[in-house]
């Protein structure tokens, strides 16, 4: 081989011009059928053509060529070959030294960390899904409070109009490609897609339990409950809600409200009897965007008492989430993967969002044993749902949804209290 | 990560990032945080 290399001659010769024209005419041959395929399968997509669409549509987001460049990676893959790597055990003797390099780099406080000993955990995936202290984080004592869910920056927060969403200022998107159709969908027993069903371990209660408003019920999941205490609140006298004072200046939007309102399935009409505040009291939908960075605590909580009766799965793409990006991709948490949990709390309609990222593309909920997230399995689900949809002429719906109405009769859902702990992030 | 939460609440003062902690009484939803602000879990995000 050395003397291959050493005594080869090597001549260097002008290509061709022809040979570069036709280079340069083959690749714009390329183009032009790779737009037609293209134009056909969007066409099959919403019901035009024959062929059929093998898979769904990758994400193309409009952007700055940093994003641009972005989108042609495969980010889920590399997701899971990050969490796959971050789960390789560390050497013991370099367990503290590295989790102290990361905690001084990401800011880690390591006197609220539960285990004392950073020896315990034996790789990073471990140490960033840690525990704290119990104690560390007391929750606020106003009943009336919403409660932070995690650690993290506030990136946004406002109220929502005509169902539209800020990212940030002058960008929004909407409720509906955030949560998914929110159109009147009463949740059922079954699955709606291929996704099974939820936590086969909830306790039921039976038609037969009769409560009272100051009594204990409903002892899901081994916690009873009282009804103040589930509703974070004085329970309303004769089941009549508090009259709270009406601000004229809102009547101009009373229609674009409650268009709103019914969109999400709200009206007063199916509004269940644990709702009943929301009934006299004029409401808005507001929402608000934490953004956990990497030193963060990574498990989430319950921001309030509430139920929730479904959860969406989106198998969407794995962007980053840091704020830059939130400034520069637009819809950015319409685009990424997102378990999208929709229940309801003491005034009305309740979501709770966790949007996955590239370094944290595993989004866990400790009452749903059966959702798997970043995973190739839901992917793959996912386009053929994309595909079955197509075939029937019908637009892919983007989720799979599954219903808690098992976890608990009487409520129609998962009951959560303030604080309780709902899952995390983990790597990958 | 991200969380987005998104919810119903009685008609309160609408958020200002200038104005900040200082929203109006009126019964309804009042803001208790700003944009960029650090939070951890169970201090309040704002209150009914």
């Amino acid at each position: 081989l050395n003397s291959a290399l050493k005594n080869t001659k090597i001549e260097w010769k002008p290509i061709p011009v022809a040979l570069g024209v036709g280079f340069l005419g083959l690749y714009q041959f390329y183009r032009i059928q790779r737009r037609e395929q293209h134009t056909q399968s969007n066409g099959n997509e919403s019901g035009e053509g024959n062929g059929r669409p093998e898979k769904r549509e990758r994400i193309r987001p409009s952007g700055p060529w940093q994003v641009q460049i972005m989108s042609t990676l495969p980010l889920k893959a590399l997701s899971r070959l990050w969490g796959r790597f971050n789960e390789l055990e560390i050497p013991y003797y370099l367990r503290v030294p590295g989790f102290k390099l990361y905690s001084f780099i990401f800011g880690v406080n390591l006197s609220e960390v539960s285990e004392p000993d950073l020896h315990v955990y034996p790789n990073l995936a471990s140490f960033f899904y840690r525990t704290l202290k119990p104690g560390v984080r007391p929750l606020d004592p106003n009943p009336n409070a919403i409660l932070s869910p995690a650690d993290g920056k506030i990136i946004q927060f406002g109220i929502i109009e005509h169902g539209e969403v800020e990212q940030v200022k002058g960008v929004t998107y909407s409720l509906d490609a955030l949560l998914g159709s929110v159109r009147p969908k009463k949740p059922t027993p079954s699955i709606t897609s291929s996704e099974s069903s939820t936590d086969s371990t909830h306790a039921k209660v039976g038609d037969e339990d009769i409560i009272r408003a100051d009594e204990e019920f409903a002892k899901v999941n081994g916690i009873s409950y009282t009804l103040p205490n589930l509703f974070s609140g004085p329970w309303p006298k004769d089941g009549q809600p508090a009259e709270m004072p009406t601000d004229q200046s809102t009547s101009s939007t009373a229609s674009s409200e409650a268009e709103v309102r019914a969109d999400l399935a709200l009206s007063d009409a199916s509004r269940p009897w644990w709702a009943p505040a929301s009934t006299k009291t004029p409401t808005a939908l507001y929402y608000c965007v934490i953004y956990l960075a990497p030193g963060d605590y990574h498990r989430f909580h319950s921001p309030v008492s509430w139920v929730v009766e479904s959860r969406r799965h989106f198998a969407g793409e794995l962007f980053s989430v840091s704020p830059y990006l939130q400034r520069t991709l637009p819809g950015l948490f319409t685009l990424n993967e997102r378990v999208v949990l929709l229940g309801r709390w003491r005034w009305g309609f309740f979501s709770y969002t966790p949007v996955g990222a590239t370094n944290v593309g595993s989004i866990k909920i400790n009452f749903d044993r059966e959702l798997r997230t970043n995973s190739l399995t839901t992917d793959t689900a996912a386009d053929r749902a994309a595909v079955e949809a197509a075939a029937r002429g019908e637009p892919y719906s983007g989720f799979a949804e599954a219903t808690y109405e098992g976890a608990s009769r009487l409520l129609g859902g998962h009951a959560l209290k303030r604080g309780e702990e709902m899952g995390g992030f983990q790597l990958g | 990560s991200t969380i987005v939460l998104v919810f119903e609440a009685p008609k309160g003062q609408r958020p200002s990032f200038d104005e900040g902690f200082k929203g109006e009484r009126n019964g309804g939803w009042r803001w208790n945080v700003k944009q960029g602000m650090k939070v951890k879990v169970g201090e309040a995000l704002g209150f009914v």
